[in-house]
């Protein structure tokens, strides 16, 4: 399964 | 008012081309620090980060910080125009909706300049936090490229497992199992050809093969390409840009389903 990236990394 | 000055079109030709299959569009955020842009691709499964430094320009001025939103097609029309030699010049007024983008030849004797409209882009920021990363890997960017399109005949994703003896790179798929084995280099009379990894704790991680590729069209910006992962975070492949910068991607791990 493939994840996105904004998984990881949160909106600053 | 800001204007950026670089001794060759080629470099930026090259950041181009490195950026404009992953991404449509994006934007440059400029400070007296330097040039900036970070996007996600379409699908938003990785991350481009770009940073040009202020000090590796020939000439560099950015009086107030400004975001120029453009399109990557148009822009890679225009670079198009340029001789590698040229000289290239960005420039844009405090507050403009377009930027100017001047080429002269070494000798002056041509100059052309192109003036592109530039784009509100609603695009997110995404803070990426500071990671001890398990594993770094550096190595030849061309041997990075190869292995990339080689293995992505046989799967879509290939398996990347990093040890202290070396990395290995495997992709199964219907007609079997390829593995790619590299081993640290010892010493190599050019740094540019050496292997070496930087191991404290072994990591298996799967990644989905045409983003790394898309990656390796960075590959004529560097000899070598570094490699950062931990397990269950995105991993980072970072080509330096000499005396400039770096270009960074950060793709986010195939999991299990």
């Amino acid at each position: 399964m493939q994840r996105g990236i904004n998984t990881y990394f949160k909106p600053v | 008012m800001f204007e950026a000055r670089l001794g060759q079109a080629t470099i930026l030709k090259k950041i181009l081309d490195a950026i404009k299959d992953l991404l449509t569009e994006g934007t440059f955020d400029c400070s007296d620090s330097g040039i900036q842009l970070q996007a996600m691709d379409n699908s938003h499964v990785s991350l481009v980060s770009l940073t040009l430094r202020s000090d590796g320009f020939d000439k560099f001025r950015c009086d107030r910080n400004i975001s120029m939103g453009m399109n990557l097609g148009s822009m890679a029309k225009i670079l198009k125009c340029a001789n590698n030699e040229d000289n290239v010049t960005m420039k844009a007024q405090d507050n403009a909706d377009t930027v100017t983008i001047m080429f002269e030849s070494a000798n002056q004797e041509k100059v052309s300049d192109y003036e592109m409209k530039l784009m509100n882009l609603d695009q997110e920021h995404l803070g990426i936090p500071e990671t001890e990363y398990s594993c770094v890997v550096r190595m030849p960017s061309m041997e990075f490229a190869r292995i990339c399109r080689d293995l992505a005949q046989f799967s879509e994703s290939v398996v990347i497992c990093c040890t202290k003896e070396g990395v290995k790179f495997t992709a199964s798929g219907d007609v079997g199992t390829a593995n790619i084995k590299l081993a640290q280099t010892g010493s190599v009379d050019k740094e540019e050809e050496s292997v070496s990894i930087d191991m404290q704790e072994p990591v298996t991680l799967t990644f989905a093969c045409r983003y790394l590729n898309a990656f390796t069209k960075a590959t004529p910006l560097s000899t070598q390409v570094q490699l950062s992962m931990c397990a269950d975070v995105p991993l980072v492949v970072e080509y330096a840009i000499k005396d400039l910068g770096y270009i960074r991607y950060y793709l986010a791990p195939k999991i299990e389903d």
